[in-house]
């Protein structure tokens, strides 16, 4: 699966997600990534999310509109995306990732998996990772 | 306002071998979708034009490189949404296509839908002249091999060469 969330110069914001799905899946089987409020979600006066992960889990989490929630409640990106991760994967005993932007710009990294690849970029420097907790910096 | 592109690929137990070019991918998309915003583009182009660059990349589980299905065929979705207004637009079960970002943002601005599915998705990507690639064009032999591998060790999921059972879960 792969995902996109942005702010633009006028202050607007969208998200997007892509995914072949899971190895050896039935066909016609759909996961989150399709669906709004799960694998995607974006509002202008909150913030953007895509995720990753055990669709059938994430849908049922309603996952990206679970952090939207928690951002409107007051929650800072990073600690809406980590919380509602945790909080489905404890629940539900599956895992996933998921990006997150407020409409500030401020950014919302994390995963219940080992691993998860990401990248922003921001002005002069473009900021990456895959592994928990773990990030580099470069200046382009 | 500062812009911002974020991106990612997917989650999971991401073998070691397959780090540099799934963190490689993510770093072109993200830079790809700045450009786009620098250009003077929105934000749903910038978001569209950093999820078909990592379609076009193998080494991620989307457009060219998706895994298959039991039948040994991609059938991908997609989905984008545009915070301004809300609008939304979405495709599943698509096959032969390479970028479905792209057919969910036509569904998103050309029909008064957010999901078309199946035939109709398809039958609608005909509709807009989107190309239609040959049959298995999308197939890479990893996502060949995955798929076997599946088969034998009766459906764990699995990436080639991982020796731990379990790989990215979607």
């Amino acid at each position: 699966t792969v995902g996109a969330v942005a702010l633009d110069f006028n202050g607007h914001i969208a998200a997007a997600t892509s995914t072949g799905g899971l190895n050896g899946k039935h066909p016609g089987r759909v996961g989150d990534s399709p669906i709004i409020g799960s694998g995607t979600y974006a509002r202008d006066d909150v913030g953007a999310v895509s995720a990753t992960g055990h669709g059938e889990t994430i849908s049922k989490w309603c996952l990206a509109h679970s952090i939207i929630t928690a951002m409107q409640r007051g929650a800072d990106p990073q600690t809406a995306t980590e919380t509602s991760l945790n909080q489905m994967t404890d629940k539900l005993k599956e895992t996933a990732g998921a990006i997150c932007i407020s409409k500030e710009g401020k950014v919302g990294i994390g995963m219940t998996t080992k691993r998860m690849s990401w990248a922003y970029r921001k002005g002069d420097e473009l900021v990456y990772g895959i592994d928990k907790g773990k990030q580099e910096v470069e200046n382009v | 306002m500062e812009p911002i592109v974020l991106v990612h690929g997917g989650a999971g137990n991401v073998r070691d071998s397959r780090v540099p070019p799934k963190v490689a991918a993510v770093k072109v998309a993200a830079i790809r979708g700045y450009e786009v915003l620098e250009r003077g583009g929105s934000a749903v182009d910038a978001v569209e034009e950093a999820v078909r660059t990592m379609e076009d990349d193998e080494c991620m589980n989307s457009g060219h490189g998706s895994v298959l299905n039991s039948e040994g065929k991609v059938e991908m979705d997609s989905s984008i949404m545009n915070g301004a207004t809300m609008d939304a637009g979405c495709v599943a079960v698509v096959r032969d296509i390479a970028h479905p970002v792209s057919l969910a943002r036509m569904v998103m601005e050309k029909t008064p839908y957010v999901m078309l599915a199946g035939e109709g998705a398809m039958g609608f990507a005909k509709e807009m002249d989107v190309e239609m690639l040959p049959p298995g064009a999308l197939v890479t032999d990893d996502a060949q091999k995955a798929l076997e591998i599946y088969k034998q060790t009766g459906g764990v999921f699995y990436e080639i060469g991982e020796t731990e059972t379990v790989g990215e879960v979607g």
